[in-house]
């Protein structure tokens, strides 16, 4: 993970607030360690979008400081219902 | 703004605070909840009644760490609170070991957090409109808070707003005895044998039904609806006999004798018109009527009848039609409405529906079984 300033929101912190928010899957201690780079990135840009802070798929400050405000815990990006009924 | 997926069919809710905040008083507490909910039914016609005890839509605790529902909270800073969405009960739950506060720019303040995490439990997600009050972001005390207008049309788009309820009230008290929308569950659930259902040239389906239409979802009715048939397509009637879009894009109406066309809700010259002027061949009063994309022909039916009609043609309508209905297998007389949609072809009748197979000329058989319940399959009842 591309860290670009140093803070004490470290990078797996970031990494878990992402995860906990929806950007990335459910931390999972078996398959832990096997997200990609890109898969990361796009997360980060994600959050980035939603934040409305600009949008570099990097862990710059302003990111990291926009992690560390108080916030609602539900999650920003929700996953469909499987339960659509969409074959009629 | 961002709508989760599900709101509450009623709209008359209740909550309860079960557990009360250890640095507040309560008075002040039910104060501020109250506040909280009214920032939403300021702007709907949702009521919040509190309740002490007994059965209520949304719980509302203040709580530690784990507090059993597996997402706990994170002490001092972090994650304020949360909410579940209508589809998994409404509750919201805050998290104590905050220094909630009233009207003070110390601490966190209780009623604007409260009036976010009551968005979620009506059914709004996170907006990414900063501005707005569904922002996941606490961004401080506001001393002249107001909700943003992103979030009135969030809320609005699941519950209407008190406008236009209110016409929709006097409409149902002048004309029928339905029950008001909203109140229960929607007048296509409370009986979903339909008039006609048609897809426009913009691909949407509509549905209609007496004076209103619903424009379906990929699984169920969108929000915001019904809405009154003469309010989007001006000139035209309720009680609509039959409806399809043609290749031209243009959309036709029946009802007993006439015909009117349109091109997407604008009427397209001097209607209604004559059936047997524009549709010679076609008898008067038709139960249904569907474009097959399979020929390009139209498809008219009513009783045991069917009659293909090709515009391309002199005479239009063979002379070996009508045909019975009954040489397609499975397939009912008396339909009440037929669509054409992902490729098959759909069948209405009273509360039901069948889905008919081209390649096989019968209603599929499938599991579960045709005929479907229309409410459960098409309505999202």
């Amino acid at each position: 993970m591309i860290v670009t300033a140093s803070s004490d929101f470290s990078a797996i912190k970031a990494m878990r607030y992402l995860s906990q928010y929806g950007y990335l899957p459910p931390s999972n201690p078996i398959s832990s360690g096997i997200i990609s780079e890109q898969t990361i990135h796009r997360a980060i840009a994600e959050f980035q979008a939603f934040a409305g802070i600009g949008v570099t798929g990097v862990l710059d400050n302003e990111t990291m400081t926009f992690m560390s405000i108080p916030r609602c815990g539900v999650k920003d990006v929700i996953v469909p219902s499987l339960n659509s009924r969409s074959k009629r | 703004y961002a709508l989760q997926g599900s709101r509450w069919r009623v709209k008359k809710l209740t909550y309860k605070i079960s557990k009360y905040p250890r640095g507040l008083e309560k008075g002040a507490v039910d104060k501020e909840v109250a506040k909280a909910f009214s920032v939403w039914s300021i702007y709907t016609d949702l009521t919040f009644t509190s309740k002490k005890s007994g059965q209520v839509h949304i719980e509302i605790r203040f709580e530690r760490g784990e507090h059993g529902d597996g997402d706990p909270f994170d002490g001092p800073g972090g994650t304020l609170a949360h909410a579940y969405f209508p589809v998994y009960g409404g509750d919201a739950h805050f998290d104590d070991s905050e220094h909630w506060t009233i009207n003070s720019f110390r601490g966190t303040n209780l009623f604007q957090v409260a009036a976010h995490e009551f968005g979620h439990s009506l059914g709004l997600s996170h907006s990414d409109i900063k501005s707005a009050l569904m922002a996941p972001f606490y961004r401080g005390y506001d001393p002249d808070f107001m909700l943003d207008n992103d979030d009135i049309q969030g809320i609005q788009a699941l519950y209407g707003s008190k406008i236009e309820n209110k016409d929709r009230t006097n409409i149902y008290q002048r004309t029928t005895n339905i029950p008001l929308l909203g109140e229960e569950d929607s007048q296509l659930c409370l009986d979903s044998k339909i008039d006609t259902i048609f897809n426009s040239a913009e691909g949407h389906t509509y549905v209609f039904k007496d004076e209103y239409y619903w424009k379906l979802s990929s699984d169920g009715v969108e929000s915001g609806y019904p809405k009154l048939i003469t309010s989007s397509w001006k000139g035209l009637q309720g009680n609509i006999d039959a409806a399809f879009t043609y290749k031209n894009g243009k959309t036709y109406f029946f009802k007993g004798s006439k015909y009117w066309r349109y091109i997407n809700k604008n009427v397209d010259g001097d209607y209604p018109k004559d059936i047997s002027e524009g549709f010679t061949g076609i008898p008067d009063n038709i139960d249904a009527a569907v474009v097959w994309t399979g020929n390009g022909k139209i498809y008219f039916y009513k009783g045991t009848k069917f009659w293909r009609f090709d515009p391309s043609q002199r005479p239009p309508v063979k002379s070996s039609y009508p045909k019975l209905i009954s040489n397609w297998e499975g397939v009912p007389d008396n339909i009440d409405a037929s669509l054409e949609y992902h490729g098959y072809t759909y069948f209405f009748k009273d509360k039901a529906y069948y889905r008919f197979n081209d390649k096989t000329f019968s209603v599929d058989v499938a599991n579960p079984a045709f005929p479907r319940a229309t409410g459960y399959w098409w309505f999202g009842c």
